[in-house]
């Protein structure tokens, strides 16, 4: 279609940009509150000052996310929808023309809470990841297999919570491997046991391949 | 917009039918893993063989829901949207005319998990529901304001975990409320304390005010 022509025709533009600077682009999606900007502070203060990050966040209403970043010692730029259940790459290149975020080895893009629509958008990103808390249930993959079967990464979050919830880990993982036999599948928790340790090798080991 | 007169033409349809027959129709909206299902599960215990009812539930993928739904005694109806992130009431009305569902008190609308798109779309039910689960974070009515807007009721779910995790209810209440001074707002488990009773109570007085 016309739309994604031109959404293609962005997105191309972004990874040009980003491919010169070898800065690594990273589009987060997963359902409302599963932990996508909780994982993002944690990764702040992991890998604050050695890396240079910066984040683009999208949501329908409130700076809430962008506020939490940059507290976090992650710069940010808000998006706001105005009600869109999806960023596009045209959202993402108007607000890093207003963001300036010049000199930065990592990009996180944290997309609007929703499992679904921000699948099929290309962001200018190197990868999608994919977030499935552990009180979501273990599903998920199956009944939402589009993300799961684009995404570089699933990464299960709020493992601490493992012990008060139902979530069978070894049945997700072999869903996800299912539907994409790729996929690197990691289990953290940004608040507690086992840390963010298998993601944020993950993001070293993607840099490194990037450069 | 010519998609949405059409889609208010088909939900008028469907609102006269079940205004005649006295069902009340219930539309549940939540995002992925809130405990849509779960909270069937447990009104079907709760309420069979005292009330008829029936479930018209929508996925992206597989037929867990409807599976779920029938093991627990409540018919359901799975409706397959090959992608889309909603229902309308285009699909809700081929689905009723597939379901047969005659004589029943509540017929439930189990929404794809989506707390952005499925607000806009007008199914012919008496009232849309915002099921919101206390892992999912304390900041969501305010983030995701549509939907919290629009429903008559709010209700909290997974109660049972609230021990263990930060969820501040007062807040919640209080961003509900702002959004929409007349929301019903509950806290509910389906699996632990306190429960579903403030759940049946609203079903069995909002069918009472329809009778
Ligand atoms: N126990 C536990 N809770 C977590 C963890 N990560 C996030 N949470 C909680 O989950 C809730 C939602 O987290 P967020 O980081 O705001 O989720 P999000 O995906 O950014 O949400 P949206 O931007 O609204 O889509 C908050 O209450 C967090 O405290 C974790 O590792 N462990
Ligand atoms: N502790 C606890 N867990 C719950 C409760 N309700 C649901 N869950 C869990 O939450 C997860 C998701 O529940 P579902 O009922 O499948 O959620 P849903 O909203 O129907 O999910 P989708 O249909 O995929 O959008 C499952 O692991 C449930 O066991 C509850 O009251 N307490
Ligand atoms: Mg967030
Ligand atoms: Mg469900
Ligand atoms: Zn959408
Ligand atoms: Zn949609």
């Amino acid at each position: 279609s016309k739309i994604l022509a031109e959404n293609d025709r962005l997105a191309h533009q972004i990874r040009e940009r980003f491919s010169r600077t070898k800065t690594l682009v990273v589009n987060l999606v997963s359902s409302p509150g599963s932990g996508k900007t909780t994982l993002l502070e944690a990764t702040a203060k992991a890998l604050t000052p050695r890396l240079r990050m910066a984040c683009v966040v999208g949501d329908v209403a409130t700076e809430r996310d962008a506020e939490r970043l940059k507290a976090a010692g992650m710069p940010a730029y808000q998006i706001l929808t105005g009600g869109g259940c999806h960023l596009d790459a045209r959202l993402v290149s108007e607000a890093l023309a207003e963001a300036h975020f010049e000199d930065v080895d990592l990009l996180f893009i944290e997309n609007v809470g929703n499992l679904i629509c921000p699948t099929s958008y290309d962001l200018g990103e190197d990868f999608k990841v994919a977030l499935l808390s552990v009180t979501e249930g273990d599903d998920k993959p199956f009944k939402y297999p589009a993300i799961f079967s684009r995404a570089a990464a699933a990464v299960i979050t709020k493992a601490d919570l493992l012990a008060h919830v139902h979530f069978d880990l070894g049945k997700v993982r072999e869903e996800a491997k299912t539907l994409n036999p790729d996929v690197e599948f990691m289990v953290t928790s940004a608040l507690g046991e086992p840390g963010i340790g298998e993601w944020t090798a993950f993001l070293e080991q993607r840099m490194a391949s990037k450069r």
